[in-house]
């Protein structure tokens, strides 16, 4: 799991 | 984007509205801490410095500059603003930044995801939003009457934490290998943080009458 998978999430 | 997200998005802008509504209509910020609200500026300014290098979406860049631009306002307002600032509760508003900031900074050098500039940040802003709320919470106990604005700005802030929960609760049975540990954990502890208000709160509108916390 990354940051990027919830780079969408604010 | 699931329903939780939506709504919890919203329910995090009504909050920054009714607290802009609040001090810009009625020209006072009785009852607001300072202190949580420039925690939540420096939160937005780390977390979002991605928003020069990656797109997500326009929702996403229109929320991110809604966030850093109200917050940093706010805290413009409270300072600078002739009228507002005279409204300022300074003696009861004396939460140390340092005590917040300081650990949060230590433990994102621990736990993070990928030592690197931006992961470490990240993690940051994610641990300090978690304990921004604090000086406010303290200062609501001093003041105990909170007019009905700071009470629904409050209110609106947790909701809209429950509401994030819901939704990785939503995006871990839908989407495969959705497991963030430290954005659930510091998640969970910030909506924790919350219990006693929402209490107190769902208590008063019972009763049907002014939100008062118990000294």
């Amino acid at each position: 799991a990354s940051r990027d998978d919830v780079k969408d999430e604010l | 984007m699931n329903i939780f997200r939506l709504a919890g998005d919203l329910t995090h802008l009504a909050s920054v509205l009714v607290l802009l509504l609040k001090i810009h209509t009625i020209k006072s910020c009785a009852g607001i801490s300072l202190k949580t609200q420039e925690l939540y500026a420096i939160v937005f300014a780390t977390r979002y410095l991605d928003l020069f290098t990656t797109y997500i979406s326009l929702y996403n860049t229109l929320m991110k500059l809604i966030f850093l631009g109200s917050s940093f306002s706010i805290v413009w307002y409270i300072r600078k603003h002739k009228i507002v600032r005279r409204s300022y509760d300074k003696d009861q508003d004396t939460f140390r930044h340092y005590f917040i900031v300081l650990p949060c900074f230590v433990l994102a050098l621990i736990i993070h995801e990928k030592f690197t500039v931006r992961e470490v940040l990240w993690a940051f802003s994610l641990y300090l939003e978690a304990v921004a709320i604090l000086p406010q919470l303290v200062l609501l106990q001093r003041t105990r009457n909170i007019d009905n604005l700071t009470g629904q700005y409050v209110f609106l802030l947790g909701a809209y934490r429950a509401l994030y929960i819901l939704n990785w609760i939503y995006r871990y049975f839908t989407e495969p290998h959705f497991v963030h540990w430290i954005t659930w954990i510091s998640g969970l502890v910030q909506t924790l943080l919350y219990a006693d208000f929402f209490y107190y709160y769902f208590q008063s509108m019972k009763n049907n009458g002014k939100l008062q916390l118990p000294a």
